[in-house]
């Protein structure tokens, strides 16, 4: 859920939320 | 002599012949059937793709093929911001490791994030997206340092302690032998426990490749079927 705090998330989870990977930029303007 | 200059003249002759067939074929788009039978794109879907890889590619230099600076420019719109996981997903795109991309080596990565893929090439590139170190398996120091680096880079604070409580946590769930690192076999399982893993494995945006990109229908060569 998105609401999870981040002492809940496993590190991969943390990962995620503050990367940026977010291939979707690509295909934006 | 005479031989020697027919000798020069047959030389420059194959040289120009050489740059008239580069110039009527830019390398890129040579066979979008081969592409399309080899990954989950359709053949129009392969064409409306090239069309994003020439805007790509030629964002800096348009030499058809995309450098690293390009790949920030198209993912973040500046080529300052540093990201280890662009850098991370620019080296796994880069199969021929030449420091660029071709379309080929484009246009595979990406197919693994369309929305038809088989989730196990998703749950194997996001294996090795972790695998900084390409031992074949994760360990705790590259979960460190990816957790370290993905904090700063969005400005989130933690402390070590927090840090390394959570990555005792994950490696408790995910070690399940017990050996210090996460095999692909652990990261198969632990990716099945929590689907959100994958969630930026997948591009909503490649179903919609042809309608973004409509401009492929004017220099398709291939009748799609």
């Amino acid at each position: 859920p998105g609401d999870k705090s981040t002492h809940q998330m496993n590190a991969f989870q943390l990962i995620g939320m503050a990367s940026s990977l977010d291939l979707s930029g690509l295909f934006e303007e | 002599m005479l031989q020697c200059l027919e000798g020069v003249r047959h030389l420059c002759g194959v040289l120009l012949k050489c740059c008239h067939i580069d110039l009527k074929h830019p390398k890129g788009l040579e066979d979008p059937e081969v592409l399309a039978r080899e990954t989950v794109f359709s053949v129009s879907e392969v064409e409306a793709l090239y069309e994003l890889f020439k805007k790509i590619s030629s964002a800096v230099i348009d030499d058809g093929l995309i450098n690293k600076e390009e790949f920030q420019l198209a993912l973040f719109k500046t080529s300052k911001k540093e990201s280890l996981f662009a850098d991370r997903v620019f080296d796994l795109f880069d199969t021929k490791h030449n420091g660029i991309l071709g379309f080929e080596e484009f246009a595979r990565a990406l197919s693994v994030f369309h929305p038809s893929a088989a989730p196990d090439e998703k749950i194997n590139f996001s294996f090795q997206l972790y695998d900084l170190k390409q031992q074949g398996f994760i360990e705790r120091q590259e979960v460190k340092q990816m957790v370290v680096a993905t904090l700063a880079e969005s400005g989130m604070n933690l402390s070590d302690e927090v840090i390394e409580s959570i990555i005792d946590k994950t490696f408790e769930e995910a070690d399940t032998k017990h050996d210090g690192k996460i095999d692909k076999e652990e990261w198969h399982n632990l990716v099945q426990r929590h689907p959100s893993l994958l969630k930026n494995m997948t591009l909503q945006y490649l179903k919609d490749i042809t309608t973004t990109f409509p401009s492929f229908v004017f220099h398709s060569q291939v009748a799609d079927t």
